[in-house]
This record gives C-alpha cells, structure tokens and sequence, in this order.
C-alpha cells in the first residue's frame, strides 16, 4: 500500500468497519453484502479481455447482455440454493454490484426496476399470477415505456392511444404521430420481448388518461417484432450505452382486454370505464423508483469521493514552504472544500433516503385502507428529493473528477463513467425543473391552507409556523 | 427572531427561507393577475422564483432529516465515530449555509459577523476532518472491482494502475499502426 495511504489510516481517530456496519445496517448486513460481493465477483464476469471502452456501440451492447445473463443465472442460483426473493434481486442488481459488473448499464435493469414493480403495483392478483412467475423466471423479459419522443415529464401530454373495440373485446394501440413513439426505455430495442406501455385509454369515444398495458413487442421464439410494432435502438448517448435504449410505434396493434392492468382502474367487456380510487395511483410506480434514485445518487457519490479523497492522500503537488516536500495535495483547504462536503452529503442523502423509504412505506399502508390523505405531500417530496438530490449528486461527482486533475478526465479513473451515469438522473423519472415546479404547485396551496389557519402536513408545517413566528 | 449562529438555527433559517419565498411567489402572482394575466401566465412568468423555492423547501428538509436522524443514530455509536458523524452534519450545514446566504440575507436577521463566524466554524470543521478523510471514505467499503478506478484502488499505487490500463489500449499492441503506411507516410512524400 502507497505509504502516504497507509499513514492516514494509521491516523484515523474512529473505528472504520463500525461505520461501515453502520452505513451497511447493521453488522450481519455487511457480512451479508460482502458474501454476495465474493460470490458474485468470484465468477469473474466483471472481468474484460479489452476494457469495454474500446468496444464499438453494437459491441458494448453484446457484452452488457452476456454480463446480465450470466449475472441473473447466479442471482437464480443464488436464490435456489438460499430461498431469497426478489430483494436479493434488488441489492445485487441496482446496488453497487451491478453497476460494477455493468459499467455502462444493464439492458436488463427496467426488467427488474420497472416492469415487476409495476406488475405488483397496478395488476389484479388474477393478472398478477399469470405474469409475475413468468418474469421472475426470465421466461419474458420485460421494460417500461412511458416517455415519447415528444413528450415526456408532462405525461398528460402523452399521445400514444388504447382504443376499447367492444366488438373483439380488445384495445388497438396505435402512435398517431411520430412525437407518439415511445423513446429512452432501457431494453426496449433489441432485449425486451414484452412491455408495460402507458397510452391515453379510449372508450366510448372518451379519453379517460393514462393506464398501463401490457404488450408483445416479439415472438418469444424468434425474437421478431410482431406485425404493426415499430422499434429499434435510439442511438449512441453521453453514458449508459450498454441499456439498449429503443424507440418503439404502433401501427393499429390490437391486444386483448386483459391485458389492461387493472388493479385500480377497469374497462368492463362492454367498454364501461370504472374509475380508480385517485388519479395518483398511476403514481405509485414512479414514487418508488424516485426513492430507490436517491440511494443511487449515494452510491454513485460514494465511489466518486472514495476514488479522489484516495487520490488526493496520495498525490504531491507544489511546494509552499522551501525547506519541506511537496504535500499531500488533500493538505490543500481549497482540496478539502470539494471533497468533505461529498463525503457528509452522501450521508446526508443516505439517511433522507431512509426517511422517504419508509414515509412511502407507510403511505402506501394507508393508501390500502383507502387514506389518501398524505399522498400529495409524498409526492411533492419524491419530486423535489429526486431532482435536488440527483443535480447535487451530478455537481458533486463532477467536483470529484475535477480535484484528481488531468487524471480524473481518463475514462480508468471512472470518474467520467460515474458522472455520465449520475448526470442521466437528472432528466431520467422526471426533469429536474419540471419536478421543481410540481413541487411548488403543493407548496403554493400549502401557503394558502396555512393563510387560511388550516393544519398542515408535517414536511409543510413549518410554513405555518414560520408565518406566524413561531419556531419550526 | 434575532439570528442563532447553531446547526437548529441554521436549519430554523432555511425553513424561514423556504416559507418566505413561497409567500413572495404567491404574493407575485396574485399582483401579476391583479394586473391582468391570466393564473397561467402570472404562474409562467413567476416560475423561475417557484422552482428556487422548491429547492429552498427540499434544502430544508434534507438539513432537518440529516440532522435528526443522525442524532438519532449517535447515541448507538462509539464517542470517537459520534464526534466525526456530528462533524459531517455540522460541515453539511454550515456548507449550505455559506452556499445560500443570499437568501438567509434576505429572510432572516443573520448579520455580516454571524456569516464571518460561520465561515471560520466551516474552515475549522475542515481541519478537524482532514485526519479522518480517507476513513471516511474506506467505511463505504468499496472493494477495487467494484470502484474499477486506477486512481481510487484501495492500495493507492495511482501511477502503475495508470501505466497498466493505458497499456491494455489496442492501439498500443503494435509499435508502427498500420495507418503511417496506409496515410502518413504517402503524406509526408507529398504522394497522398
């Protein structure tokens, strides 16, 4: 080990692996987590002949599906052989093994983070048996496409159509423009062979909003995309270039009634449309996802200010006093500004992602005994948390790559990698301003809840406080 | 209320900066239809001051979550790993303070010398965990595979790491490229 390193930690006042269990959860969590870690890494697929920087785009994504499929056959494995569920999934694939394994993206990750969660989030538990065995097991492989190209945070906005023939008892999705192709979702071009698409549902010649559908986008045999489905990949992007973003048009595809997800809204066989319990159930999905980002901004700062706070204790640079060797570069106050304030921010967000988890948790509780009350405040929060946290996570893995230097700009620092991956998220589950502004519409009928002497919401009750000077 | 130059202060002053930005949004819109515009269009126009103040409110909610929960967790801890905890939180604070004292400037009574004493409470907090940085961040515990940096592995030897990867270049697997025959060498005789 450099000496330089091996004298800050000889010199470090606190017990490390005590935080290490600590930011883990708990002792056996870490033992947990490294286990999965040997495991996984022990089958050597992170490891590349010729670093996948120097593979072309249609290489990249060939090598992303080979690590996903061998990676899922040991997660199976692993499941078999321990019992675990699809939290297990979860941990390995969207935590920092995953990313490891898959640099550049997994074409394969909406699978798991969207299309399950949604199947168990909007799906009647008769749809639910027929569709989440066969996911779970990789018999389908799924994505999420609710993005077009003309459209996108604004979902009302969306103009892709499920019209309601009562005659076939089916829906015809069609894309009546080309700003209506579904654009962005991850495993959408070449891997996925089915998908949950968000469309404006028509019955009775009425639009009723967005719901969720499943459709066929392949043969499960020969993999070609069935008549009237129009998809391929949508180009080479600033990261993330092994996810096989697609584009994907629909040319009057005709599916049947069944396949609405219909946990919350329905479509009965004469086309009679029945109505959700609130308009933000749909939401259910996103607000999940926008919790699960903030952790990932965490792990994602965790690598950046690991990578150059080790760096900077190792680096000399300059020499401010005559007599004396060139410091430490982390010796620097200007050096230490960039990067103390990741390391406290990555906690800060660990802890407010904690936080949200189980406000959401115990949200959704509620919202199963039919209590919406607390859902806009949640979804407010979601916004905000998701769109300060991701441009604070961009901001400080850039900061991090700028204190290593010339170095931080080589792809092998990973430094770049990591921001292409963080700087997605800005505009990835809603664009940052757009969150913003949704945001403030809550706020604004907050304040006028509180001018009106009404009791508000926790996260909010400080307005009422603070407007009449009392402490919050 | 007079200015509290205190973590709970500072988090006091960015809720007042939060619910005050949200009172001038709503007092500029209501002006802006007052003058006749229509709700979209005075929000349109008011829009670049409501998304600040959602960031003010998010700002305050990620200072007072952090806060909390931390002090919730430092009673489970060792004294030596509370103090740096409390470090971090006391750096996160007084960081965003100093990054918004624009806006404490403009809704709470903080004075140019409580600004001073934050700014040298910040500047000592970063000498107080100068000694713990690398720690810090050997406690998130990525294992080198994982981190896949040459300048972040956890034996610090930057320089081979660097030379080893920018040896594993395919351009580097013969010494004459194939492209000083084919252009450079025409060129150069003036025969491209």
């Amino acid at each position: 080990v450099n000496p330089d390193l091996q004298r800050e930690r000889d010199k470090c006042t606190f017990n490390v692996t005590e935080l290490t269990n600590l930011i883990d959860g708990g002792v056996q969590n870490t033992e947990e987590r490294k286990r999965q870690e040997d495991l996984l890494l022990k089958e050597g697929i992170h490891i590349e002949e010729v670093p996948s920087e120097y593979l072309s785009h249609k290489e990249k994504y060939e090598l992303a599906v080979k690590k996903a499929c061998l990676l899922f056959k040991v997660i199976r494995r692993m499941q078999e052989e321990e019992n675990t569920g699809m939290e297990n999934y979860r941990s390995v694939l969207g935590g920092n093994l995953g990313s490891a394994i898959l640099a550049d993206g997994s074409p394969l990750t909406l699978h798991y983070v969207m299309f399950i969660p949604t199947i168990l989030g909007q799906a009647t538990v008769e749809q639910q048996a027929y569709w989440i065995g066969r996911a779970f097991n990789l018999d389908i492989i799924g994505t999420y496409a609710q993005t077009e190209l003309g459209h996108g945070t604004f979902i009302r906005g969306l103009e892709t159509t499920a019209t309601y023939d009562p005659s076939t008892k089916e829906f015809v999705l069609h894309s009546p423009t080309l700003t209506s192709y579904k654009w962005w979702p991850g495993g959408l071009a070449h891997t996925a062979n089915y998908c949950i698409v968000m469309a404006q549902l028509y019955t009775k010649g009425q639009c009723h909003g967005l719901h969720p559908f499943i459709v066929q986008l392949r043969d499960e045999e020969t993999h070609m995309p069935l008549k009237g489905i129009k998809i391929g990949e949508i180009g080479v992007k600033l990261g993330m270039n092994g996810t096989n973003n697609g584009f994907l048009g629909f040319e009057h595809v005709r599916i049947p009634r069944e396949n609405m997800l219909m946990k919350n809204s329905k479509v009965l066989e004469d086309g009679t449309y029945v109505h959700s319990l609130s308009s933000k159930l749909t939401y259910g999905t996103m607000m999940f996802v926008r919790v699960v980002l903030v952790t990932d901004m965490c792990n994602y700062m965790a690598k950046a200010v690991t990578i150059a706070t080790r760096y900077s204790a190792v680096r000399r640079q300059s020499q401010p006093k005559p007599d004396e060797p060139e410091p430490q570069i982390l010796d620097y106050v200007t050096q230490q500004h960039k990067l103390m304030i990741g390391i406290s921010t990555v906690h800060a967000f660990r802890l407010s992602a904690n936080w949200l988890w189980h406000m959401y948790n115990n949200v959704i509780a509620e919202l199963d005994t039919g209590d919406l009350e607390r859902l806009p405040e949640l979804h407010a929060l979601s916004c905000c948390l998701k769109a300060v946290t991701t441009a604070d996570a961009a901001e400080c893995v850039e900061r991090c790559r700028l204190s290593c230097g010339g170095h931080g700009y080589m792809l092998s620092s990973s430094l770049p990698t990591t921001y292409g991956l963080v700087t997605a998220a800005c505009t990835y589950e809603g664009e940052n301003t757009v969150l913003l502004l949704q945001t403030a519409r809550y706020l604004v009928k907050a304040w006028q809840q509180a001018m009106g002497g009404n009791a508000l919401t926790p996260t909010v009750s400080y307005i009422s406080e603070v407007s009449t000077g009392r402490r919050s | 209320p007079p200015w509290d130059n205190s973590v709970q202060g500072v988090i006091h002053g960015f809720h007042r900066v939060a619910a005050g930005k949200i009172g001038m949004c709503v007092a500029n819109i209501e002006k802006r239809q007052k003058s006749g515009l229509c709700y979209e269009d005075a929000w349109n126009m008011t829009s670049v001051q409501l998304a600040s103040a959602s960031e003010s409110h998010c700002r305050a909610i990620l200072l007072s979550t952090y806060y909390s929960e931390t002090e919730k967790l430092a009673s489970k801890v060792t004294p030596a790993l509370k103090t740096v905890l409390l470090q971090l939180v006391d750096l996160y604070v007084v960081y965003w303070a100093l990054q918004r004292v624009g806006d404490l400037l403009r809704f709470t009574s903080i004075s140019e010398r409580d600004i001073e004493q934050l700014q040298n409470w910040y500047e000592d907090l970063l000498t107080r965990l100068r000694p713990n940085a690398v720690g810090l961040v050997d406690a998130f515990d990525f294992r080198d595979e994982i981190l896949h940096s040459a300048l972040g592995s956890y034996d610090g030897r930057v320089y081979e790491r660097l030379m080893e990867e920018a040896l594993k270049s395919p351009l580097n697997a013969q010494p004459v490229n194939d492209s000083f025959h084919k252009y450079l060498k025409p060129f150069m005789q003036g025969k491209l």
